[in-house]
Order: C-alpha cells, then sequence, then structure tokens
C-alpha cells in the first residue's frame, strides 16, 4: 500500500545518501 | 567499512551542516548538502526524518551515527 511504497522509496534514498557520503571525498585533496 | 569510516564520515557530514557547531542539526542545516551530494531537498528531507529517531526536529550524531551503522550493518534495512 502507500505506507509501504514510502518507506521503499525513502530506503532508496537513505542508501543513496550514504553511498553518496562515503563516496565523498575528505576534505584536503 | 570500518567503525572508523562510519565516525569519520558523522564528522565531515556534521562539519558541512552543524556550522555553528551547535551539536545537532536542523532540515534547515541539512540543506546545506545540496550543493555536496547528488540529493534533491526533497530527498535530504527524507532522509532527515529517517534517521530522527525520536522525531523531535534536531538529528544528533548519535542519531547520525546508530543510523549510518544500522545501514552499513544491514544495508537493507527494512
Amino acid at each position: 500500500d502507500a505506507n509501504m511504497k514510502a518507506g521503499a522509496a525513502t530506503e532508496g534514498v537513505l542508501a543513496n545518501f550514504f553511498n553518496s557520503l562515503l563516496s565523498k571525498k575528505t576534505g584536503s585533496p | 567499512v570500518g567503525q572508523n569510516t562510519v565516525l569519520e564520515k558523522t564528522h565531515e557530514f556534521f562539519q558541512v551542516c552543524d556550522i555553528e557547531k551547535k551539536g545537532f542539526i536542523t532540515q534547515r542545516d541539512m540543506q546545506r548538502l545540496l550543493g555536496e551530494l547528488p540529493l534533491s531537498a526533497d530527498e535530504l528531507e527524507k532522509v532527515f526524518v529517517t534517521l530522527d529517531s525520536d522525531s523531535n526536529g534536531f538529528l544528533t550524531l548519535d542519531e547520525f551515527s546508530t543510523g549510518f551503522s544500522d545501514f552499513l550493518s544491514g544495508r537493507n534495512i527494512s
């Protein structure tokens, strides 16, 4: 249902967020 | 990915968002990531709401690192 879809979407967004954070270069080059 | 990476990335995240060094971030602070990460404002809002486990509108270092660790250990939280 709608709630489950919203949850699944959030999970994907969360994964995208953390993966982006992990691949982001830290501070100094 | 080890615990050090979680700590490092958590602090990095807070450095970008919590520029006033409050020790927590709000949804507004979170939007500072708009240029840093490939996520939309709407997506960042969803991430914030998901990580703010007590739904008080403040995301603490502890809440963030817990959510981060959970994600890394499970990779697919249900």
